[in-house]
């Protein structure tokens, strides 16, 4: 459960991180 | 036989071109003994040859799966060649035959930062504190780490009950966390416009309020676990969240599916077992 959210938050970092 | 004690005998000599042909002229013979994959796995690697050492660890893995020894070759070799993700891939079965230690972890987390994988290198060095405790000089590492990933701010207050809270401890250990103190407006905003994701539980009417305003930082909602509350749900400008965050469970899911039709085109939907 808390591995899918920790990936649901690499997923967000990604998104940020492309968007800089 | 004789090929395989030739060969490493050449091997322990240092002779590794020699050895590795004595070696493969054996795996021609047998080509499914593990050992022998092992050795002349070990003896490609010491040739440099660490993407044909690979080949050979996952072979003797796959024909004999409980060498602690392969295991750990295999690891050595993905981090020779920069594969940090498929060594950590191994690190639960290294750790079940005793043999992870604090040291790879943190050479496997080096590998990691040096591909800027801030989450990679994170993971890495929690684990290795947790293996071993006493190693203070990761502290500060891992700050840095934490420091450098997005801030995340949950729109709630520390210490609330149910899986939101055990949510909030992992994800805080992660990242620079900060959560609501009080729901005056000030601070809630504050706390929004500082995050780089911001995090509000179902059923929140800050959600609401948050959502309906111009986007500044990425939008979870979540657990959706099983109350229902149709008015609330369709106050929420779901094309600002970013994800909403669902609980496994067929009841829930065509509750909600009922309530909010368009709402998978609106939003991402990420789903929890």
């Amino acid at each position: 459960q808390l591995d899918k959210i920790n990936g649901l938050l690499i997923e967000l970092e990604a998104e940020i991180e492309s968007e800089q | 036989l004789v090929h395989y004690e030739k060969g490493l005998e050449l091997a322990e000599a240092g002779k590794y071109c020699q050895a590795l042909e004595y070696m493969q002229e054996h795996l021609r013979r047998t080509p499914d003994d593990a050992e022998v994959l092992n050795d002349t796995g070990a003896i490609l690697y010491c040739l440099g040859r660490s993407d044909e050492a690979i080949d050979h660890f996952v072979k003797a893995r796959s024909t004999r799966n409980d060498s602690a020894e392969t295991l750990w070759n295999l690891a050595e070799a993905y981090l020779a060649t920069g594969k940090a993700s498929e060594a950590a891939e191994i690190f639960d079965d290294m750790d079940r035959m005793g043999v992870l230690n604090a040291d790879l972890l943190n050479r496997t987390a080096e590998v990691f930062l040096n591909q800027n994988n801030k989450a990679g290198a994170l993971e890495m060095l929690l684990r290795s504190l947790q293996v071993w405790s006493d190693q203070e000089v990761l502290r500060p590492m891992v700050d840095i780490i934490r420091s450098k990933r997005p801030k995340v701010a949950f729109l709630f207050k520390e210490n609330s009950t149910g899986a939101v809270n055990e949510i909030a401890r992992f994800v805080k250990e992660r990242f620079v966390v900060r959560f609501l103190e009080d729901s005056g407006e000030d601070q809630v905003q504050g706390l929004i416009e500082w995050s780089d994701i911001a995090w509000f539980e179902w059923g929140s009417d800050l959600a609401v309020t948050a959502s309906k305003q111009v986007k500044t930082c990425k939008t979870i909602i979540g657990p959706y676990l099983d109350e229902g509350n149709p008015q609330w749900s369709r106050a929420v400008n779901w094309t600002n969240i970013d994800v909403l965050v669902t609980v496994d469970g067929c009841t829930a899911q065509e509750a909600l599916a009922g309530e909010l039709p368009e709402l998978e085109s609106q939003t991402s939907i990420a789903v929890i077992p």
